[in-house]
């Protein structure tokens, strides 16, 4: 694992808000779903530090501020079309998250037959790390590592992805590294 | 049973698709090397720039020769991804430059690595 130049983290980070850009969405995607995806991919993150993430009443007061933007959107780093690059977040404590909006994006490759079709779950996961204070990682199982091929899902956090955001936050009380061994004995 | 890298498996399941099309031209550099020239290889030392392997030249662009430079973000970026480090543009180094990734850096970090273990003799 790997942090940030300063190793920023936020602090105090007992309770983390955040919201979706309601102008900067998807339509392809029920808000429903969208809000699930979200909901589950912060929940993977508070299980393993003593973090709980909560959906903000209003965008503007968020601590994390999540979009789908399309080509320039103003910080710099502008988005590149279908693939390419898929996503980007800012370190702690700027909470920026941003999704390419121009890509396929999947909750179920089920009913999504795209070859381009790009897991949200899994990016999602990735960038909240990000916001996190985690850098991207040279473990290919971790979720921190900088690349993601279509249609593939890459969701459960790996030992080096806990190891890192632990050493920023400490444990959850409630967190086994034995059930995450298992869980992961059970993905290979 | 040896089975296949994931990493090359994904120039398997994508070969075919619509990749990001800046990308998917560094297909070309497959196999060149140190002291060649391409045309277009400047765009791939600006991918190595953007995520942090090659600094920003100040007074000149990036030119299309296959340097010293690019040859040392090359296996920096080898390294940094766990393939293996041969400072050459192979089809495994390829398929990772060309796969759909995150837009942050890989360049500002800290790096641990877990303590070694030693023993003591008793």
């Amino acid at each position: 694992y790997a942090y940030f130049n300063g190793k920023p983290r936020w602090a105090p980070a007992k309770l983390l808000t955040y919201a979706i850009n309601p102008k900067h969405v998807i339509s392809y995607v029920s808000s429903s779903d969208i809000e699930t995806i979200f909901h589950r991919a912060f929940s993977r993150w508070s299980a393993v530090i003593p973090v709980n993430f909560t959906k903000a009443r209003d965008y503007s007061s968020a601590d994390i501020k999540i979009g789908f933007y399309k080509g320039d959107h103003g910080d710099g780093e502008p988005f590149d079309g279908v693939l390419g690059v898929l996503a980007h977040a800012f370190s702690p404590e700027n909470g920026r998250f941003h999704l390419d909006a121009e890509e396929s994006w999947a909750v179920d490759f089920e009913s999504d037959k795209s070859k381009v079709a790009v897991d949200l779950d899994s990016v999602a996961t990735h960038e909240i790390g990000h916001l996190l204070g985690l850098a991207h990682s040279s473990v290919k199982d971790a979720v921190m590592y900088p690349s993601l091929s279509p249609r593939t899902k890459k969701v459960d956090l790996q030992m080096d992805d806990v190891a890192g955001v632990q050493a920023l936050y400490g444990s959850n009380p409630n967190f086994k590294f034995s059930s995450l061994q298992s869980e992961n004995s059970y993905n290979h | 049973r040896i089975l296949p890298d994931p990493a090359v498996t994904v120039i398997t399941a994508t070969a075919n698709v619509s990749h990001n099309a800046t990308w998917h031209d560094f297909t070309k550099f497959l196999d060149a090397g140190k002291g060649s020239q391409v045309v277009g290889m400047s765009e791939l030392k600006k991918y190595f720039s953007r995520f942090g392997y090659l600094p920003v030249p100040e007074k000149t662009n990036f030119t299309d020769v296959f340097d010293k430079q690019l040859e040392s973000a090359l296996t920096l970026y080898q390294s940094r991804l766990s393939l293996p480090v041969t400072g050459k543009l192979d089809p495994e180094t390829i398929s990772a430059i060309t796969s759909p990734r995150c837009g942050v850096s890989d360049a500002p970090q800290q790096q641990h690595t877990p303590a070694k273990l030693h023993a003591t003799r008793r």
